[in-house]
């Protein structure tokens, strides 16, 4: 059986190595179940059809990893030790997110035991608490300009209650003081009461 | 400047500029990006009416304008790199779909990929032109992913040695391509070819579908805008009902495939590679899931520092909600992943031209590995790229809804991701399909490569499920 001991939640390789275990245990099984299934008399599309919830389960599982895999292959290439940091406890977050997400894959497939279920979400606490005062900063370095990004609640500049003020009085209902819907079906409305 | 916001840019331990290079690809590609942004938002040519207050038709119509002047303008700036023309096209139209989106991302590829070097000469100058507006109809209205179940049909007349393309059925009605309604003149329509008699599945065929110069559908062709959708108000996604239209045995996509004019069929070197545009496609569509996400987390964030709510501790001032740890769980993975995205969008940007320059030069070694790697990528990713989008504007409170706050748009133009270009559940059944076959080889003791290489390793590893 795969170990579950051990595990160095701080080290983005470890990280990666169970989401590499948990895609091939979900892999073998998908495979298992259809197996099963055939064994069963069933035939090959039947026994397809009767699997697809595992199959999809394991590309899922699949595709996680290589997510994490190539988040972290990337860190490989920064040098700047600031941005390095940043992106490191980016990567570890959405590691360790995926896994308390994903809890049951990792606790089936024998990866990791209950107790560090637990500990996965002090860490992404941790994390949290890490990246608040980089957060605006981590967003910046998108430079969506304010024109592209087109909203006003993600204003470069903050200015926000103003700009959805001004906003809000452009809207084609307040083109005039009084909708012309009040002088036809209102105010007759009103006559007939 | 808000005061909150100015004191959030002072924490910062890393420099902004060197990370936007990061994820730009070098800071000439940053520059670039810039000026181009510049030029685009500088021109009074693209100013518009906030499409927030328009009915849909007048969304198309101010779409379409600046859709013609773009075309004009990348020509006279001599714009002709894809990478910078996507750029341009997301300054012109940011963030919404556009009528000849389906013309410049896949009519055009198709037929780069596609087109024999005399099918190249007919009609790619005057497509680059304009004079064939084209767009890309697979979908039917009763068919979607499952390709083998798509109904209409080109039958091959050797007699006149034409094709006779089809619609046996309402349920054959070719729908959703975008551009279609009312834009193109001209689709490649995939159907299933019929010659000597015998079926031999999915082809790509040019079809015309309206008069170059009127723009009056062709006989035999009913086509036509499918109606208001969820987003994508500025494209005119639309429907095609072919009637036994004929068309010339040179407008059947023939680099790969071949009908000679007696009717023989030469099958290509890979049945994927008819579906190679959607594979181009869906590639791209992993980036996009990452410009969903920064963009969403860019408008949550930056709102979270500057709205003060309640209070944490009794007596002080409201706090920034991003103080509030609730308030970071739903944001900084959202952040994570829309940084995760945008590194695998590259590098399945850099793997899809890696291994199409390989079919290029005729190895095709690679085709099945990218083509389960870009379905269940576009899958993975747009599945959570959709639920993260609400995640953000949920976390705005009230404001949220408001479409100033651009989030319901996001969220509207993204959603479709999910179905279109295959639908993830049979996005990932296909990938498991691939999956499935790596396993069987590495039991059999086959040395796996490329990202499945990891199910030898488990093998050697003796891994077994543990019940609980």
């Amino acid at each position: 059986a795969a170990k579950s001991t051990g595990i160095d939640f701080n080290d983005l390789s470890s990280l990666v190595e169970l989401y590499k275990l948990r895609a091939a245990i979900l892999v073998e099984l998908a495979a298992k179940s259809i197996q099963k299934e055939l064994q069963h008399k069933k035939s090959q599309e039947d026994a397809w059809n009767n699997s697809a919830i595992d199959l999809v389960r394991a590309s899922d599982a699949h595709c996680h990893y290589v997510v994490v895999k190539l988040f972290a292959d990337k860190l490989g290439e920064i040098d700047a030790a600031p941005i390095h940091s940043v992106l490191l406890t980016l990567a570890r977050l959405y590691a360790l997110h995926g896994m308390s997400n994903n809890s049951g894959d990792f606790l089936q497939a024998g990866l990791l035991e209950r107790s560090q279920v637990i500990e996965v979400t002090s860490y992404i606490k941790e994390l949290l608490s890490e990246l608040r005062p980089n957060a605006v900063a981590l967003v910046d370095a998108f430079d969506f300009h304010d024109r592209m990004l087109n909203s006003i609640l993600g204003r470069y500049d903050g200015n926000v209650y103003e700009n959805m003020f001004e906003w809000a009085r452009r809207s084609p209902l307040n083109s005039t003081e009084v909708h012309e819907s009040f002088h036809k079906y209102l105010k007759p409305l009103r006559s007939k009461l | 400047m808000n005061p909150d916001i100015l004191n959030e840019r002072q924490k910062a331990t890393f420099d902004i500029e060197k990370l936007t290079n990061i994820l730009n690809g070098g800071p000439e590609k940053t520059k670039r990006r810039r000026e181009i942004e510049t030029m685009v938002l500088n021109d009074p040519d693209f100013n518009e009416q906030d499409p927030n207050f328009l009915s849909r038709s007048e969304r198309y119509d101010q779409a379409v304008r600046k859709s013609a002047q773009m075309i004009l303008k990348l020509r006279e700036y001599g714009i002709a790199d894809p990478e910078e023309i996507y750029c341009y096209k997301s300054c012109v139209h940011p963030g919404r779909p556009e009528p000849l989106d389906l013309h410049l991302g896949m009519f055009l590829p198709t037929l780069l990929n596609q087109a024999t070097p005399e099918q190249m000469d007919r009609f790619f100058m005057p497509a680059w032109n304009l004079e064939i507006i084209g767009t890309y109809a697979q979908t039917e209205m009763g068919h979607g992913t499952h390709l083998r179940g798509l109904e209409t049909t080109a039958t091959y007349d050797p007699a006149s040695e034409e094709f006779v393309l089809n619609s046996p059925t309402v349920s054959s009605i070719k729908w959703w391509p975008g551009g279609l309604g009312k834009t193109s003149n001209h689709a490649i329509v995939l159907a299933q070819l019929y010659t000597q008699g015998s079926c031999h599945g999915l082809h790509a065929f040019i079809v015309p579908i309206r008069d170059m110069n009127t723009h009056v559908p062709l006989p035999g062709i009913v086509v036509g805008d499918i109606g208001p959708k969820f987003g994508f108000s500025e494209v005119d996604n639309g429907f095609l009902k072919l009637d036994h239209v004929r068309i010339p045995r040179e407008n059947m996509l023939m680099k790969y495939a071949k009908v000679d004019p007696d009717g023989t069929y030469f099958k290509p070197p890979s049945d994927k590679l008819t579906y190679g545009t959607m594979v181009f496609i869906r590639s791209m569509i992993v980036g996009e899931s990452a410009r969903a996400l920064a963009k969403s987390s860019t408008i949550a964030i930056r709102y979270s520092v500057v709205r003060h709510q309640s209070e944490i501790r009794p007596g002080e001032p409201e706090p920034q909600i991003l103080d509030y740890q609730t308030q970071q769980y739903k944001l900084f993975p959202v952040l994570a992943m829309a940084y995760a995205f945008t590194f695998v969008g590259h590098y399945m940007n850099q793997t899809y031209h890696r291994i199409t320059g390989d079919i290029h030069q005729g190895d095709f070694s690679e085709l099945p590995e990218l083509h389960a790697l870009s379905a269940g990528l576009k899958a993975f990713t747009t599945w959570a790229a959709n639920s993260a989008i609400e995640v953000c504007r949920m976390s705005c409170g009230g404001h949220g809804y408001s479409r100033s706050s651009a989030l319901p748009d996001i969220y509207v133009d993204f959603t479709p991701t999910c179905t279109y270009e295959g639908e993830n559940t049979v996005m990932m059944l296909q990938t498991a399909r691939y999956l499935m076959k790596s396993y069987r080889q590495s039991r059999a003791g086959q040395q796996l490569h490329g990202i499945v290489s990891y199910l030898n390793e488990a093998e050697h590893q003796r891994i077994q499920p543990q019940l609980i």
